[in-house]
């Protein structure tokens, strides 16, 4: 594409495609948007993370990622209309723009490029990372099982085979450590939201231990609201709740860890499939899914800023 | 390119909890290569799984055997598959 107006947000993309993307997006927005790389992946893929800012030193920030499931491609391109549709809205929509006025966003829109890459070449049903392991034949890791947050116990697997394997220790995965490092250097993220597919979920901590979150009553209202606004659009229907009450005990998980790191406002979406195609979800459900989920995220973002901690 | 002719992914209804753990059994059966893509969660929630080709009598005897319902979700996902390759192919093409 020449640009990223007549990119095609309505197919899905390769890595190249997308990164693509990113730089198109920072030569046409240099004074909103710039592009960080937070660190390198087990295959030596760069990381990369649009910023969006209109100022200020360190702001609070708001943190958005998508794919850190590979195969969970209307994740992926779900994050890349989000990156378009920051830029469109900021100074045209006055709820937006408030939120980016005082605030930041960070969004990572590939959170496994090795996976995703592999997803393209070799298998597109790749889950985890590609990091060998020692001990196996099998390969990989599920980043969403090695965080620092009730690592190692009940709800993630030992097995190296298995689609839920946590690794050998928290943040083993350079992918998470990354993320890591850069949530901690930073300081200032008051919420973040990492987006999955599919089931139709809003989830907020705990994934590890059944007892309720300090702040369950707050998230449990704001999920309501958001999930309202999500289903304002096409009727899509969210369940919401905390991860082991809405589904299942999941250990390591991304969003019991960066709750623990005081980011009240941590919560992890499952993106639709409405109907019967679970991960394969046809291209031309990407731009109503990306739709619905930004009023979603609206919701949080506006109360994030609204309340501030 | 992994080829998935013949898998198919079942969509598993569980009426209570015996039949989640029923469910669970199957998936430390490692031998089966099956790929939860929505794993067992509770009692009402749906369970999709991807099941190879080899597989596919095997789970399908199990769950009959234990009144477990299910319905084919996606018949076969290479040609889900190949509508997607398709799609994009569609795109660079123009």
């Amino acid at each position: 594409a020449e640009s990223t107006d007549t990119f095609n947000y309505a197919t899905y993309h390769t890595l190249d495609e997308i990164y693509g993307f990113m730089d198109m997006l920072v030569a046409e927005n240099p004074g909103l948007v710039s592009k960080l790389q937070i660190g390198n992946t087990y295959e030596g893929r760069p990381i990369y993370v649009l910023k969006f800012s209109t100022g200020g030193n360190n702001r609070p920030a708001i943190w958005i990622d998508t794919g850190i499931h590979s195969r969970e491609w209307v994740t992926q391109a779900s994050g890349v209309w989000f990156a378009k549709k920051i830029t469109q809205d900021y100074g045209q929509d006055p709820t937006f723009t408030a939120i980016l006025d005082s605030m930041d966003i960070f969004l990572e829109i590939v959170t496994n490029p090795d996976g995703f890459a592999y997803t393209h070449s070799k298998n597109r049903m790749w889950r985890k990372t590609r990091s060998l392991n020692p001990s196996s034949a099998c390969v990989g890791v599920d980043p969403n099982r090695n965080w620092d947050a009730g690592f190692g116990m009940a709800g993630a697997s030992s097995n190296p085979c298995s689609e839920t394997y946590r690794g050998k220790s928290a943040n083993s995965e350079v992918e998470v450590r990354s993320i890591v490092d850069f949530v901690k250097g930073h300081g200032n993220i008051k919420a973040f939201i990492s987006i999955h597919s599919y089931s139709q979920l809003l989830l907020y901590p705990y994934g590890y231990k059944t007892e309720p979150a300090p702040d369950q009553q707050e998230l449990d209202q704001l999920s309501e609201s958001a999930v309202t606004a999500l289903a304002s659009l096409y009727g899509t229907k969210f369940k919401y709740g905390s991860i082991i009450k809405a589904i299942y005990q999941a250990s390591g998980s991304t969003v019991d860890w960066t709750y623990s790191q005081g980011i009240k406002y941590s919560f992890t979406f499952e993106l639709r499939d409405t109907g019967r195609y679970g991960f394969l979800l046809p291209a031309s459900q990407i731009i109503p899914t990306a739709q619905e989920t930004w009023l979603a995220l609206l919701t949080i973002m506006e109360h994030t800023l609204n309340h501030p901690y | 390119h992994e080829d998935f002719v013949g898998h198919q992914v079942l969509r598993i209804s569980v009426a209570d909890e015996p039949q989640v753990q029923k469910v669970k059994e199957l998936e430390d059966l490692e031998h089966l290569q099956l790929d939860f893509w929505r794993g067992p969660a509770q009692p009402g929630s749906p369970i999709d799984v991807r099941v190879p080709f080899l597989s596919v009598q095997a789970v399908k005897a199990f769950l009959e055997a234990h009144s477990v319902g299910y319905e084919i979700m996606i018949e076969d996902v290479q040609a889900l598959l190949d509508q997607e390759q398709e799609q994009m192919f569609a795109f660079w093409a123009r």
